[in-house]
């Protein structure tokens, strides 16, 4: 485990603390995308599949039951909180989820290391976490007045790839044999699909402005 | 093996 890798995963925590904190303390999820939480925990049951199987170590084991647990806390106050779910943008997160699944299913049938149950649900959970945050973008690009915390959830989900990337870059030159070129492609894939979001971030950022998105 | 490498990224 190298430096970078270590501040991407503490950076991908820390967007989620943001987001369960934004929710509970402001009782609303507002601006938040149900269809983006649900896709990550398809991400996340896909990937961690391995936890009854594979024990990597304790890190890994602790980490994966957090992003599980909070990935469905989220849904679960989203879909069935008594105060909470009223807030949620239902009629502006329209972003279907076939689009996403059905295309990263079928690549992850064809492109794979392994054709196994376990290695192709692996494999898609790559391919779909690359795109998950589409629905959240198209929400946020929809919604006025986009509070700073959401826009912080992914402005720090965004720097959690980007940091995975150097992560990358320093395994393949300490490492030997190190590759994996299907994780490459699809983490690079991820990192552009932010690009235009952090561009407007910055730019209301160093213009004290409030963040908004053209449409 | 390569496989079980990648899977200690999350």
């Amino acid at each position: 485990m190298n430096l970078f890798r270590l501040l991407g995963d503490m950076t991908h925590l820390l967007s989620i603390i943001v987001l369960l904190l934004k929710i509970n303390a402001t009782r609303s999820c507002r601006g938040v995308s149900l269809k983006t939480q649900e896709l990550y925990a398809i991400v996340f049951v896909c990937r961690y599949l391995d936890l009854f199987t594979n024990f990597i170590s304790l890190y890994n084991t602790v980490m994966k039951v957090i992003f599980l647990g909070s990935t469905f806390t989220i849904i679960y106050w989203m879909r069935f909180h008594k105060v909470i779910r009223v807030t949620y943008d239902r009629d502006q997160d329209t972003f279907r989820y076939q689009f996403l699944i059905i295309p990263c299913l079928l690549l992850s049938l064809i492109l794979n290391s392994e054709f196994t149950v376990m290695e192709v649900l692996w494999t898609f959970s790559i391919y779909l976490e690359a795109v998950a945050i589409l629905p959240q973008l198209v929400l946020l690009q929809r919604t006025n007045n986009i509070d700073n915390l959401t826009g912080n959830y992914i402005f720090l989900l965004g720097s959690y790839r980007a940091l995975y990337i150097l992560n990358w870059i320093y395994r393949f030159l300490t490492e030997p044999n190190y590759r994996q070129y299907l994780v490459w492609i699809s983490g690079i894939v991820q990192t552009i699909v932010y690009i235009d979001f952090f561009y407007y971030y910055i730019r209301s950022w160093k213009n004290n402005e409030k963040l908004s998105l053209p449409a | 093996g390569m496989a079980a490498k990648q899977k200690d990224e999350l």
